[in-house]
């Protein structure tokens, strides 16, 4: 079987002053092995 | 009579040996051609798409009522003697891990139920960052990344893609990909997100076709999606990924083709195509939808917020491509509220 997220969340912005964006970035590359709990992004 | 006769008692076990020497030969066929498959991957080649006779055979068949069979099959008690024999065959065929199953092997009175099993507390620790959305399930990581262009499609293989609001339905109030008009009307809409007393919106928001149309994303949020594979050994049950409101429930009787590799490069909208239930709702950041989609062997999708949903029943054969049957979650106004690694459905056989 198969699970499909789909969820808006920040892009980023385009920080003049350095300030850390705070658009969301994926931790895992294809063929991860993953487990419920494990965070997919932030 | 007794040349004929002869000529019978040949026949059957002459059949037989050609039928399995048929067999293997397309079994061996298939190792090749999946090998060859691995072989291309490894050197950093993806496959792409290519439609074969299997995937048209697999279209001829009756898979609903197959996987209603396994599904009854699956369900037969096994004698307590006899479950730790059969679970433990299961798990090393399907590379399941036994240390994590929550109770003795001999408490699963069927292989359906063993099928559904919990692990034991702490297996899965959750990830409590407030900022990160964690993994709903167990499984592989087949595809994820940022919807861009306003069609919204994702790609299911190389050369082939399915839209979003296909997979989601045409009722979804998927926001537009990077709307650049009209933010306040987004902010509008995250405005009502938040107000929670205002219950006749989300009534009037899904009956009225002012509120199906695509909701505009506001400038500064993204739509994103990741795709993740549940092989038949893995733990099957689907967790939340963060702290949301379900809003609505819709459930798409479709197909159950298989859903492995192979079929993604092989049949066309698969996972539109498939029996599935969609979850939309709304979290911190805005929209959020899951998508549990089945396939042959698992054509249950049972959910803990609607217990009495049942999947995968027989269907009147006039009605093939029934639309998929929603349901708005009332709580409150404000749909029911699941909190991050809170168990929200299962998938099981049958």
């Amino acid at each position: 079987s198969t699970v499909v997220l789909v969820f808006q969340a920040p892009v980023a912005k385009s920080t003049k002053d350095n300030t850390p964006s705070t658009d969301f970035r994926f931790n895992i590359k294809r063929g991860d092995r993953i487990h419920v709990g494990e965070a997919l992004g932030r | 009579n007794s040349s004929s006769s002869n000529g019978n008692t040949f026949l059957l076990p002459g059949a037989t040996v050609a039928t399995i020497l048929m067999l293997g030969a397309l079994h061996a066929r298939r190792l090749y051609d999946d090998k060859k498959v691995e072989e291309a991957k490894e050197k950093g080649f993806e496959p792409g798409f290519q439609p074969d006779a299997k995937a048209s055979f697999l279209g001829l068949l009756p898979l609903r009522t197959i996987s209603r069979m396994w599904g009854s099959l699956m369900s037969v008690e096994l004698p307590v003697k006899m479950r730790p024999y059969v679970y433990r065959a299961w798990a090393r065929a399907f590379h399941s891990n036994l240390e994590e199953v929550a109770l003795p092997l001999e408490a699963y009175p069927s292989m359906r139920d063993f099928f559904a099993r919990r692990l034991r507390e702490g297996c899965r620790p959750i990830d409590n960052d407030s900022q990160c959305l964690i993994s709903p399930v167990d499984g592989i990581v087949v595809r994820f990344g940022e919807l861009k262009e306003p069609g919204a499609m994702i790609e299911q293989v190389k050369g082939f893609s399915y839209s979003v609001s296909a997979l989601l339905g045409l009722n979804s109030f998927l926001p537009m990909v990077s709307g650049k008009d009209v933010a306040e009307k987004s902010s509008e809409v995250e405005n009502v997100h938040r107000d929670q007393t205002k219950k006749s919106w989300w009534r009037v928001s899904f009956s009225s076709p002012k509120f199906q149309e695509p909701v505009p994303a506001s400038p500064m949020k993204g739509l994103f999606y990741c795709v993740l594979y549940l092989s038949p050994g893995d733990y099957h049950r689907i967790h939340s990924p963060v702290d949301w409101n379900v809003l609505v429930r819709r459930h798409f009787s479709g197909r159950l083709y298989p859903v492995n590799e192979r079929a993604t490069r092989t049949i066309r909208n698969l996972y539109v195509e498939n029996e599935r239930v969609v979850l939309e709702g709304h979290w911190q950041q805005g929209y959020l939808a899951l998508a549990a989609i089945g396939a042959t062997n698992i054509g249950s999708i049972e959910l803990y917020i609607e217990p009495e949903l049942r999947t995968n029943r027989p269907r009147k054969k006039f009605l093939q491509s029934e639309p998929p049957e929603e349901r708005v979650y009332e709580r409150e106004g404000v749909g029911c509220m699941v909190k991050k690694g809170e168990e929200v459905a299962a998938f099981n056989t049958g």
